[in-house]
């Protein structure tokens, strides 16, 4: 047996000379001059980095490093025979979706308290089963101490407009704390919400991590109020992507075929022409213009 | 006794390959499927190909019907098509994807890369 483990990536150099940057609506790529041949075979040669931007904005996806390293695992206890839904991190998902944060801090208030972190998870099918959810935070190191603190230091989890707590963290109010993913479990707040957008709230908090009425509790007039997260290393002013918050959503899906993928792809790269097949049907029916992006057409090469 | 060749030779017809495992090399790039396919951008598929003949060797882990269909064939070859030989073992691969909403996805596909071939 060997271990299977997460390899981290060696060099930045290293993604550097993979890195190609795709713009899926031109279906070109601008390739970054790559170095000599790394002397591996295709199958080893580090997937391809694309920005995972937050969506709407640009068409250019890079792949959380978090999703890397899941693929890299995954496919290495596939080759070792090891059947990766047996993974613990797997939950027994057959999926795993990751999604950008698209929040913003407001800036208005003196102090930040509350963080919005909004997800569009509208490609989560509801025919797939909901196995676990998690909010990814990566913290900063705080540039300054927060001050004297008044207690060990809470952060905690809730639906946006709700008191449901999902989820709770202390953090350490002593020494220096270093950067690091704080990772919640946000599996009950997605069960309940319609799957199009979701909106999770961050709130600091001194006190007991889970009472919900911390925040609420009527203070003592020596209580100072909670720090502002971005002493806590929360703030998102300037994040470099590889930073942002990633919810990542594990599902089981029985759908075995890649049919499925192909149609979406279809349907969200061209509007479905006349020729396009019945529901279901892959290739569209014959007799259409073309048998599909995917497949060269006969004769002429096509080029997505 | 089964219809058995006097020369123990096919006449003029190059031994024809039992059925067995080839190489099938998958390249999602050539496929145009790369603009959302992340990783991998190719593997190793592999194919089944050969004929199922009398006698089945054990290792094809022939079904009782191909067992019949391969001796109906092989006593009269007009009366039945041979059986075919056909994957008995497939195993999944991980893909990284982006789906329609941009989102990197981590899926398992059953079913992608041939381990064993057999007659059926």
């Amino acid at each position: 047996f060997q271990q299977a483990s997460i390899s981290s990536l060696s060099s930045s150099s290293e993604l550097d000379s993979t890195k190609d940057v795709r713009s899926r609506k031109e279906g070109k790529m601008l390739r970054t001059p790559r170095d000599g041949a790394t002397g591996r075979t295709p199958q080893e040669r580090q997937p391809p980095q694309r920005e995972q931007e937050p969506p709407g904005r640009g068409p250019r996806v890079v792949p959380h490093e978090y999703m890397l390293s899941i693929y890299r695992t995954y496919s290495i206890a596939e080759k070792l025979g090891i059947n990766a839904s047996f993974f613990q991190s797997s939950k027994s998902a057959n999926t795993i979706t990751s999604f950008v944060d698209r929040g913003l801090d407001d800036l208005s208030h003196t102090a930040l308290r509350r963080q919005k972190y909004l997800f569009d998870v509208f490609t989560l099918s509801d025919k797939e089963e909901l196995v676990g959810a998690e909010l990814r935070l990566y913290r900063q190191a705080p540039a300054a101490p927060w001050g004297p603190p008044a207690g060990p230091v809470h952060v905690q989890l809730f639906p946006c407009q709700s008191q449901l707590l999902l989820d709770a963290r202390t953090l350490d109010a002593q020494g220096p704390t270093p950067a690091g993913w704080e990772v919640f479990d946000v599996w009950q707040g997605l069960r309940h919400q319609a799957r199009k957008q979701l909106c999770l709230e961050l709130r600091s908090a001194w006190g007991e991590p889970d009472s919900r009425e911390t925040e609420a509790r009527a203070r003592g007039p020596q209580q100072p109020p909670p720090p502002d997260l971005r002493s806590l290393g929360f703030g998102r002013r300037v994040r470099p992507p590889q930073e942002r918050a990633l919810l990542v959503v594990f599902t089981r899906s029985q759908r075995k075929n890649l049919f499925a993928e192909m149609r979406e792809q279809l349907g969200s790269a061209e509007a479905a022409g006349p020729g396009a097949g019945a529901e279901g049907s892959w290739p569209p029916a014959s007799g259409s213009r073309d048998a599909g992006p995917w497949l060269p057409s006969l004769g002429r090469r096509r080029r997505r | 006794t089964t219809f058995t060749s006097r020369h123990g030779k096919r006449h003029g017809k190059k031994s024809r390959l039992r059925c067995s495992k080839k190489p099938l090399h998958v390249n999602f790039k050539e496929l145009g499927w790369d603009d959302w396919i992340i990783a991998p951008l190719e593997y190793e598929a592999y194919h089944c190909e050969g004929v199922c003949d009398f006698p089945l060797r054990s290792h094809l882990e022939p079904t009782n019907h191909a067992i019949i269909q391969t001796l109906m064939n092989s006593m009269d070859p007009g009366s039945t098509p041979p059986s075919c030989c056909v994957p008995t073992k497939l195993t999944p691969i991980s893909i990284l994807y982006i789906d329609a909403g941009n989102n990197v996805v981590y899926k398992q596909y059953e079913d992608m890369v041939v381990e064993s071939c057999g007659c059926r």
